[in-house]
């Protein structure tokens, strides 16, 4: 069976979006 | 048949990654050009039974990337509770912090996942590490409007 590629591990940015405190 | 190490253990692949050891033992903790670990792929893609095998092998759950990403982050971020279990079985740190002041329980209260807040707390997680941005884990739950991860923190 064909495994598909995955794309490598990232970590989201944690405050994206969120008003600067 | 020609996949990497790190892709194949972000698939699960236990048998045909055992034959790439089998022929260079150093591949178990071996880096991609992200610093990335066949421990990190699987721990990020929630393959819990070869996160178990590589251990058993011998992989070192300490080891972080380039930007200071640890197999645990990556669970924690997944809400791959069991594979943080596991993790922190292991020694690891738990309040390891990466390039934008990340922490294991910043990402999983980021992501709602509250088994892994939890098991976190559980063992110790410090509650008022702040992300670059000044964020506790508190007020980021709050911020997010995730009651559940602000009981836990609670």
């Amino acid at each position: 069976s064909q495994l598909s590629l995955y794309t490598s591990p990232s970590l989201p940015n944690i405050t994206l979006g969120l008003p600067a405190t | 048949d020609n996949l990497s190490i790190h892709q194949l253990a972000a698939h699960g692949e236990i048998s045909q990654l055992e034959v790439h050891l089998s022929k260079d033992s150093s591949l178990l903790n071996s880096q991609d050009e992200r610093g990335f670990t066949p421990l990190m792929w699987a721990a990020a893609f929630g393959e819990i039974m070869m996160v178990e095998f590589l251990l058993q092998k011998g992989a070192d759950p300490r080891t972080l990337a380039r930007e200071r990403e640890s197999a645990l982050s990556l669970a924690s971020a997944g809400g791959f509770a069991d594979i943080v279990n596991i993790l922190l079985q292991h020694g690891v740190d738990i309040d390891s912090y990466d390039w934008n002041g990340g922490t294991p329980l910043l990402y999983a209260v980021r992501g709602n996942h509250i088994k892994c807040v939890e098991a976190l707390l559980r063992c110790g997680a410090d509650i008022t590490f702040e992300a670059d941005s000044g964020y506790s884990p508190v007020a980021l739950a709050v911020a997010l409007g995730h009651k559940k991860g602000q009981e836990s923190l609670l």
